[in-house]
């Protein structure tokens, strides 16, 4: 068929089986729908330029560039279903790869990213992000947390305590993301956690977007004397991003428990055959 | 003997803010890789002590580090093994269990000796052969932990689904 979905009682996402690409999501429970479409883009990273001679480094980004290039407008999927989960696996590139899960009783979609080695024989440095893009009318407003305790309001090209003259429009606008970001409409909210801190932004209205990797060629000359290029082939990064839709109102009690699973994490330890019993005495 | 006294120091060390923000050296960033390896192993030790005497069972204990790459020797290649999850939250969790594993059919048990539902699910990998990875739900008490027994059952898997992979030509 035309669209594929993964669902359980809770949550229904469907893909458009052309591109292999996420296209909306929705939230049975409050009887919620949004469009969304997902993908991962990237930077081309300054090496200085007219404007200033500021590269973009470890300590510093800096795009060259306000619109970011798709890894790839379509990604090669397959499909896991069964009783317990349902996943969709993408593979967008060489270097870059995610899948979409959806486990039985589970309120939020997990997307499991694997990017890297981002290639850099085009003498390109790239800062690799997933963007999230939406109907959702968010009049450049967006929040994140601080130090997964704090939820900050955001607001494009906006400072609260002082007039900003914005020189950079991409890294002008981004800010650490600890463990959530979200945007909202005042009805609906769409709410990215993730289980690292990374940095994040909302450039457009309706999107929201994590930078995921960054692999740079050139020094910004702000002290660490060296390129953020790894050696060899470069590193490999794994992670996920938790997506959930919900009304405005039921968003917090969900992201909260969700935030605090994540930085908690359960911790699984094996043990080969069966043990004898054991006391301290 | 278990300490947790590395693990404690590698990340004192680690709040430094280059390692915060990954803005040092390449050099001092493996080195910070390290001290943290390090940490690791006498923790775990000292894990297992302590489950060992909660649990009443004296057990090889195995974390597997690189789970989130589907890498773990206990479970890929024992028949029988024991998954124990402990939760640091103070409220239950509910949670889905990933391990990879062999090819097979495998029953698991939960702490109650009931069967639990499990399913082995199809990894699509860059590899030629595909990789199998057995899927349970498990629920951890409270800053509790909670052990299940995970037994081979056969070596046929007639459980995966069959991968609807479609092959895309771009526009």
């Amino acid at each position: 068929s035309r669209v594929l979905v993964i669902e359980n009682k809770y949550i229904r996402a469907t893909f458009d089986s052309d591109t292999g690409l996420l296209m909306k999501i929705e939230n049975m429970e409050e009887n919620i729908l949004l469009e969304v479409s997902q993908g991962f883009f990237w930077y081309n990273a300054s090496v200085g330029d007219g404007k200033s001679s500021q590269a973009s480094g470890a300590y510093i980004f800096r795009p060259g560039a306000r619109k970011p290039r798709p890894v790839s407008r379509w990604a090669q999927i397959s499909l896991v279903k069964t009783d317990l989960v349902q996943e969709v696996h993408q593979n967008f590139s060489a270097w870059c790869s995610q899948v979409i899960r959806l486990y039985k009783g589970q309120r939020h979609l997990e997307l499991e990213w694997t990017v890297g080695p981002i290639p850099v024989e085009d003498d390109w440095g790239k800062e690799v992000i997933s963007r999230f893009d939406t109907p959702l009318k968010t009049k450049g407003e967006f929040f994140t947390d601080s130090n997964g305790r704090e939820i900050l309001k955001r607001r494009g090209d906006y400072r609260p305590t002082w007039t900003l003259n914005q020189t950079e429009p991409v890294a002008g606008n981004y800010y650490p993301v600890n463990t959530r970001i979200y945007i909202m409409d005042g009805q609906m909210q769409l709410t990215v956690l993730t289980d690292r801190s990374q940095g994040g932004s909302s450039l457009q209205d309706g999107s929201l977007e994590l930078m995921v990797h960054r692999r740079l060629l050139v020094d910004d000359q702000r002290g660490v004397g060296e390129a953020l290029l790894e050696t060899n082939t470069g590193d490999k990064v794994r992670g996920r991003h938790l997506v959930v839709v919900s009304s405005v109102r039921g968003a917090a009690a969900r992201h909260r428990l969700l935030a605090e699973q994540e930085v908690l994490a359960p911790q699984v330890v094996l043990a080969p055959g069966s043990g004898s019993p054991y006391r301290s005495q | 003997s278990g300490n947790s006294a590395p693990l404690k120091e590698a990340m004192a060390v680690l709040q430094h803010h280059d390692a915060v923000s990954g803005t040092a050296k390449q050099n001092v960033v493996n080195d910070y890789a390290k001290q943290l390896a390090a940490g690791w192993g006498p923790c775990e030790v000292l894990v297992s002590n302590a489950l060992a005497q909660l649990s009443q069972y004296k057990q090889n204990f195995s974390f597997c580090r690189e789970l989130n790459i589907s890498i773990c020797p206990v479970s890929q290649k024992s028949e029988r093994f024991r998954v124990t999850v402990y939760n640091p939250v103070g409220r239950k969790v509910d949670r889905m269990v990933r391990l990879p594993v062999g090819q097979g059919n495998y029953f698991v048990k939960d702490p109650n000796d009931k069967s639990v539902p499990s399913n082995v699910v199809m990894v699509p990998s860059s590899y030629q052969s595909y990789q199998f990875e057995l899927l349970f739900p498990v629920s951890v008490p409270a800053l509790g932990f909670s052990s299940y027994s995970v037994t081979k059952v056969s070596g046929r898997n007639d459980q995966a689904r069959h991968l609807l992979a479609r092959p895309r030509k771009p526009k």
